[in-house]
C-alpha cells in the first residue's frame, strides 16, 4: 500500500508484536509550569488514535484559556486540595457574577479565591471610587477541582485552569484525536486563546514552529472593529512581545466569583469519620 | 414502517427566505442555518448548511468551528475573509467574490467583513455544526473573568473590561469606516 501511495494517516499504523513502556519524550516551559507531551508518532500511540499530554501548573499559576478540535479527558494526579477551573460552553450565559466592586490590581498579594471575602478592609476609599467606575464582572462558571477528579472537555470549548494551592498541579490528559469528533488530521491540535509557545509546539512537523495566539493572526484593525476598542488594546491581545508560554503566573489576587466552599471539604473531616455525638452541633 | 418514516422525510428546506432567518439585523443583513434539528434527513447525511446575506459595511465576528469544517462559497458580492490557524498564524486573507470557495478547516479562526453586499452558503460536515464566537456577547473572550484577560494580556482591568463588554452583539457588526478608522489612528498618535 505504502508503494502506491497511500497517505500516511491511511496506512495501517498497528504494528502490535512488540509493546514499550513510554515516557514523556518532549517539555514545554512556561513562565508557571510547564507541559510534558508522550511522542504522538510512536507507533503504539498512533495505533490507539489519541496523544497525552501531562500538564504541571505551579502554585499561583494560571494555565490560559485553551481549546482543542478532539475531545479531551483528564485526571487530576497530584495538586492542592482544591484549584479552579472553568469550561466555557458557547451560548451559555455568564451565570457567575460578581455583586462586589472589585479591587485593584495594585493592591494586596495572595488573595486567591475567597473574593468579597477577605482583603477589602481599609481599601473602602479606593473601592469606592471603583466602584462608581462600575467594576463589576460577570462569567461563566468556575468549578473547584480536586486531587482525584477526571474532568472531560468537548471539542472546541474553551477552558482554563488557575492553581490556588500551595503545591504543583499534575494532570495527566489523553486527546482522543481518532475521535469523529475531530474532523482535522491526526496531530493534537491546541488552539490558544491567550499566550503562545515560543519553543513551537510538540509532535508533528507542522507544529515546530513557534505558536501564537489565536488573535495574533488577525489584522489589529479588523480586530479592533470586532471588539470595538483602539487598535493599540487590540495589538496587546496579540501576545506579541510576551515570551512567558502558556502558563502564567497571576499577578495580584485572583478574585474572580466563585461559591463558598463546604466547609466539610475544607478541612478534610469527610476523610475522618467521628465517632459517637460529643457536642451540641452533632446530630 | 418504511412508508411512514423515510420515504415521506422531507429531503428539503428553504433556507433565502428572509422570514426563517435564525439571526436578523435591519441594516446589517441576516443569516440562517440549516441542521439535524430544522431538517431531519442531515443526521443520515451528517452535513448542515448556513445561507448569509450582509450587506456593505458588515461584519461577521471572528468565529470558528468547533465540531466541523466549513467550505464558504460565494454567491455574490465581495468581502475579506482573513483565517487564522491553530499556530496563530494568518493563513488566509483575500477577497472573495462570486463563484469563488474557501475550505476553513475545524478550529481556524475566522472574520468576514463585507464591502459590497456580501453573500454566501456555507456547507458544514457535521449534522449539528457548531460555531463559538471569539468577539461578542456570548463569545468565549466575554465567558472568562477580568482577571484571568488581565494576567493573560497583561492589561489592566479597566481594559479588560472593554474588550469584555464593548461589543454587544452576537454575529454581525458595524465595520467602522476607513474614515473614522483614521480618526482614531490621529487619536491614538
Amino acid at each position: 500500500r505504502q508503494s502506491l501511495g497511500v497517505p500516511p494517516q491511511l496506512r495501517n499504523e498497528c504494528n502490535l508484536d512488540n509493546l514499550d513502556v513510554l515516557q514523556a519524550t518532549e517539555t514545554i516551559k512556561s513562565e508557571a509550569g510547564q507541559i510534558e507531551y508522550w511522542d504522538h508518532n510512536h507507533p503504539q500511540i498512533r495505533c490507539a488514535g489519541v496523544s497525552v499530554s501531562r500538564l504541571v501548573i505551579e502554585q499561583g499559576g494560571l494555565y490560559l484559556p485553551t481549546f482543542f478540535s478532539s475531545p479531551k479527558i483528564s485526571y487530576v494526579v497530584q495538586g492542592p486540595y482544591l484549584f479552579s477551573q472553568s469550561i466555557n460552553f458557547i451560548g451559555c450565559a455568564e451565570t457567575f457574577m460578581d455583586s462586589q466592586p472589585m479591587q485593584g490590581q495594585q493592591q494586596g498579594q495572595g488573595q486567591q479565591g475567597q473574593q468579597g471575602q477577605q482583603g477589602q478592609q481599609g481599601q473602602q476609599g479606593q473601592q469606592q471610587q471603583q466602584g462608581q467606575q462600575g467594576f463589576s464582572d460577570m462569567h461563566q462558571k468556575v468549578e473547584h477541582v480536586r486531587h482525584g477528579d477526571v474532568i472531560a472537555i468537548t471539542p472546541g470549548s474553551t477552558h482554563w485552569i488557575y492553581n490556588t494551592g500551595d503545591q504543583p498541579l499534575v494532570i495527566i490528559s489523553l486527546l482522543d484525536i481518532s475521535n469523529n469528533q475531530n474532523q482535522l488530521d491526526r496531530n493534537p491540535r491546541v488552539f490558544r486563546l491567550a499566550g503562545n509557545n515560543p519553543q513551537g509546539g510538540f509532535g508533528g512537523p507542522q507544529q515546530q514552529q513557534p505558536q501564537q495566539n489565536m488573535l495574533n493572526g488577525f489584522d489589529p484593525q479588523v480586530l479592533a472593529q470586532a471588539l470595538k476598542i483602539d487598535v493599540r488594546l487590540a495589538q496587546k491581545l496579540q501576545n506579541k512581545q510576551d515570551n512567558r508560554g502558556n502558563i502564567v503566573h497571576v499577578r495580584g489576587p485572583f478574585q474572580v466569583a466563585r461559591p463558598p466552599i463546604r466547609q466539610s471539604y475544607e478541612s478534610e473531616k469527610w476523610r475522618h469519620p467521628r465517632g459517637p455525638p460529643q457536642s451540641p452541633q452533632d446530630n | 414502517g418504511l412508508e411512514e418514516t423515510i420515504c415521506s422525510m422531507r429531503t428539503h428546506e428553504n433556507i433565502d427566505d428572509p422570514a426563517r432567518a435564525d439571526v436578523y439585523k435591519p441594516n446589517l443583513g441576516r443569516v440562517t442555518s440549516v441542521n439535524s434539528l430544522t431538517l431531519p434527513i442531515l443526521q443520515f447525511v451528517r452535513l448542515s448548511a448556513t445561507r448569509g446575506i450582509i450587506q456593505g459595511n458588515a461584519m461577521v465576528l471572528p468565529k470558528y468551528n468547533m465540531n466541523a469544517n466549513e467550505i464558504l462559497y460565494c454567491t455574490r458580492g465581495q468581502a475579506r475573509i482573513q483565517v487564522v490557524n491553530d499556530n496563530g498564524q494568518n493563513v488566509l486573507d483575500q477577497q472573495v467574490q462570486k463563484g469563488q470557495l474557501v475550505v476553513i478547516p475545524q478550529g481556524f479562526a475566522y472574520v468576514v467583513q463585507s464591502q459590497n453586499n456580501f453573500e454566501w452558503i456555507s456547507f458544514k460536515t457535521n449534522a449539528d455544526a457548531m460555531i463559538s464566537t471569539l468577539v461578542g456577547r456570548t463569545s468565549a473572550l466575554r465567558a472568562l473573568p477580568l482577571e484571568v484577560l488581565t494576567n493573560a494580556y497583561q492589561i489592566s482591568l479597566e481594559e479588560a473590561r472593554r474588550i469584555k463588554f464593548n461589543t454587544l452583539e452576537t454575529t454581525l457588526t458595524h465595520a467602522r469606516s476607513g474614515q473614522q478608522q483614521l480618526i482614531d489612528q490621529i487619536v491614538e498618535a
